[in-house]
């Protein structure tokens, strides 16, 4: 009933230290992890040697305003990894630790405590992993030395109780460990006496509690449970229920939603429009308060024809950059909304709007050559020769006639206009099948994914058709393992390196985007699938379309196994169906960040008992 | 809303803050309502009306003797009047699959004259109005694929081709298109 | 049948737009 107050600072600095530790080693731990494993700088040499490659590339034809974007954005996350407010805790609470541990093996009265601890391992003087043969032994021992019995005469009274007392020790520490009931009482209470003298208190100084800073510790309570636990769990609810699963604010997802519902068929589709949607982003008026979906979409527009914002006011460039940057995670999401209401056409569009957006290229038929860097848009526009729309055509010419077309007289801009034409990846197709792991076709209600073997070449490169790869590059292991995890294969391809993007303001490594519908009723069948993972060893390799000659139907100087073959796997979100028949699907992969590096071809699913 | 007592329409009260959706809706309310006051006969059935099935007929016809005497534009311009009459004369509340399907059979003919006559882009808006309905045969995508290869858009002729192989996979003329879009597209790409 | 022909008049607009595309 009556509570005695820690006066001899016994128990308090524990409670503290318990309290600090519980709060602080999950911390320590998700640091040290943090700073450790969630670095991409786990590279390899390939992905290292493609990242530099692109970022020379690109440094070229980058202006000094996104450089200087890059470095205060991009870099911020690199710095902010060390020095930031978690670590800062972590290394205060660790320091104070520290503090407590010394103050507490510094306390006299709890040591006095420590040593009224009954501890028969170290009365018999033995480790705790001893067995009974060593318990009996070591008790004979000092049984024999301490017996009352055996004690020599010349000893003081003082010595002799003291011994006795040591002697009965002795004793109750053998029996601790090998009388069953003692054991019981020590196991219990910690004594083979049975319950000690226990005291119940508080653990915090008497101060604290009854004395001057009482009415502060009870404001400290009421503040933190009435004001600041409600605050900060209400802050990081809002925050978590304002952003999607896919990392838009849950506001533009709704205008999403809204524009596809309402969305008319008789209205066409067009890269404007999306933009038009995006400017309505929640994020940028989170970012602007001040501005309005009109300015956001003509920020846009300028961005991607390439104008100058800072003629419209002061900083309006550094505006453009942080809403294009914005972008990539807006469109994304938009994209996933797209595929939630099945449209394919929408879906596709997004993904041009993507390419519009990384490489400052308005969207028309002439974007691929566009795209390039020192392009004179007037001379190639109004150029004689034919109609030059891809980069493939492109590279029938030899360099001089391709300075000719694109107008360009320099020599040096030309060869770095070339060697970024022939670094922009194009993807053929070689393979594409539908495999049921285990199977040799597609049964009914089976689950079979998409396997795609691509080939990743330079629009400079001569066609290599599929006759031409043999059958072993193409065929995938059949062991066990490969069949538990039919797409583990994928993952250890390199990761796709560094786009060549000079307009949009942050490093990015593109990525291709793949779209299943059915062409029974022209409609998407599941959320995109991103690839994130292709070699793209074979853009270095020299085999100039140009120079490369046919032998019949042989391409003279080809050897497959120089080649690397990439694999997309694409898993689909239903079973086959349950009637034995043929399905076709449409299966489009568009890059997000490059003209003229898509895919779109049918594949016929054949359902067979 | 308010409501005009005289022409029985109504109206938004303040049209700058709906969107289209309810716009639309009023439209057609009054449209409806609009035939329905015009409507003499009281015991009016969805039949198509016989005196505006004649005029449409007529032009209909008018055009189809001009393709035989190879007047080919004034033919479109007879078949397009065609079709127009019927969007004038016909009411809401005739049945829709009849004029549906007299849409489509004239908008057939309108297209194949297009495209004799070079004009591939209201050819293409046509044969996405015909696909939008539901009109998936294999005279369509061919047609599509055609106008698109004629407007030098061979990757889209190509997707055309693939979904008319798709819905009808022995049709030996999307087969040979195909061929010719891939063709062009080997060319396209050099 | 009002669907319909919302369908057909938007068929201008949508040569329109077609033509700028490309």
């Amino acid at each position: 009933l009556n509570y005695d107050y820690d006066e001899g600072s016994e128990t308090w600095p524990f409670f503290l230290l318990t309290v600090i530790l519980m709060g602080l080693i999950p911390l320590t731990i998700m640091q040290l992890y943090r700073l450790i494993f969630a670095n991409d700088s786990l590279e390899t040499k390939e992905e290292l040697q493609e990242d530099e490659l692109y970022a020379k590339l690109g440094k070229l034809d980058t202006k000094q305003e996104i450089l200087e974007f890059r470095m205060k954005y991009d870099n911020k996350n690199q710095i902010s990894k060390v020095f930031n407010w978690r670590n800062l805790i972590v290394i205060v609470g660790w320091a104070f630790v520290a503090l407590l541990v010394q103050r507490i093996s510094n306390n006299d009265a709890i040591k006095q405590a420590a040593v009224g601890i009954f501890d028969p391992y170290e009365l018999l003087g033995i480790s705790v992993s001893a067995s009974d043969r060593d318990i009996k032994s070591a008790y004979r021992k000092l049984s024999v030395k301490f017996h009352p019995d055996k004690l020599s005469k010349d000893l003081s009274q003082e010595e002799r109780t003291s011994m006795e007392e040591k002697y009965v020790q002795i004793t109750k520490a053998y029996e601790a460990l090998t009388d069953e009931v003692i054991k019981e009482n020590f196991l219990k209470y910690g004594h083979p006496d049975g319950p000690q003298s226990m005291s119940h208190g508080i653990a915090l100084p008497k101060f604290l509690v009854e004395g001057s800073a009482s009415p502060l510790l009870i404001l400290f309570y009421v503040a933190l449970l009435g004001i600041i636990l409600p605050y900060l769990v209400g802050k990081w609810w809002t925050k978590t229920q304002s952003y999607t699963k896919k990392g838009i604010h849950t506001k533009t997802a709704s205008y999403f939603v809204d524009r596809l519902v309402n969305y008319k068929p008789s209205e066409i589709v067009t890269v404007d429009l999306i933009i038009k949607w995006l400017s309505h982003a929640e994020e940028f008026k989170l970012f602007y308060p001040d501005l309005t979906p009109a300015d956001f979409e003509e920020l846009l527009h300028d961005h991607i024809n390439r104008i100058n914002s800072n003629e419209k006011g002061p900083n309006r460039n550094v505006v453009k950059f942080r809403i294009v940057a914005k972008c990539h995670s807006i469109l994304l999401g938009f994209l996933d909304i797209a595929a939630g209401f099945r449209n394919l056409d929408v879906a596709n569009y997004a993904l041009d709007t993507f390419k519009c957006i990384v490489q400052a290229v308005p969207n028309s038929p002439k974007a691929q050559i566009l795209q390039l860097p020192n392009v004179n848009k007037e001379q190639f526009e109004n150029g004689s020769v034919d109609d030059i729309y891809t980069l493939g055509k492109l590279f029938t010419f030899d360099d001089e006639k391709i300075g000719k077309i694109l107008g360009i007289k320099d020599k040096k801009q030309l060869d770095h206009t070339l060697s970024v034409a022939s670094n922009i990846p194009h993807i053929r197709l070689i393979k594409a099948d539908f495999v049921v792991p285990g199977e040799t076709q597609v049964t009914p209600l089976s689950t079979p994914h998409i396997s795609l073997k691509v080939l990743i070449r330079s629009a400079k490169h001569k066609i290599i058709q599929t006759e031409h790869i043999p059958e072993s590059m193409l065929a995938e292991s059949q062991d066990f393992e490969h069949m538990r995890d039919p797409f583990a294969m994928v993952n250890e391809q390199p990761l796709i390196p560094y786009s060549y993007a000079p307009f949009f303001p942050t490093m990015r490594r593109s990525a291709w985007c793949c779209l299943v519908s059915l062409q029974k009723d022209n409609k998407l069948i599941q959320t995109p699938v991103m690839v994130n993972r292709l070699s793209f060893q074979n853009l270095s390799k020299s085999f100039d379309k140009r120079q490369v000659k046919m032998i019949g139907k042989d391409i003279e100087g080809f050897k497959p196994e120089d080649w690397v073959i990439g694999t997309i796997k694409i898993p689909l979100g239903q079973p086959a169906p349950q009637q034995t028949g043929t399905v076709f699907f449409r299966v489009v992969v568009k890059s997000t960040d490059y003209f003229g590096s898509d895919l779109d071809f049918t594949m016929a699913m054949h359902v067979k008992e | 809303l308010s409501y005009n007592q005289n022409n029985k329409q109504i109206a938004l009260l303040d049209p700058e803050t709906e969107t289209e959706t309810p716009q639309t809706n009023i439209a057609q309310i009054n449209k409806l309502t609009a035939d329905l006051i015009a409507e003499s006969n009281p015991n009016f059935t969805p039949q198509p009306k016989e005196e505006a099935s004649k005029l449409i007929k007529n032009l209909f016809e008018t055009g189809l003797k001009q393709i035989k005497q190879n007047k080919l534009p004034d033919a479109l311009k007879s078949i397009t009047l065609a079709i127009q009459m019927a969007k004038r004369k016909r009411t809401s509340y005739e049945a829709f699959g009849i004029q549906l399907q007299e849409l489509q059979f004239m908008l057939r003919q309108k297209i194949d004259l297009q495209l004799l006559l070079g004009k591939f882009v209201d050819a293409l808006e046509d044969l996405e109005f015909l696909l939008g309905t539901g009109m998936a045969s294999n005279d369509v995508f061919i047609r599509k694929t055609d106008a698109l290869l004629k407007l030098k858009k061979f990757q889209l002729a190509k997707v055309a081709a693939e979904r008319g192989l798709s819905l009808h996979p022995n049709d030996t003329k999307l087969k040979a298109l195909m061929m010719e879009c891939n063709r062009n597209l080997v060319e396209f790409n050099g | 049948n009002q669907a319909m022909t919302r369908r057909y008049d938007a068929i201008t607009k949508r040569k329109e737009v077609c033509i700028k595309e490309w």
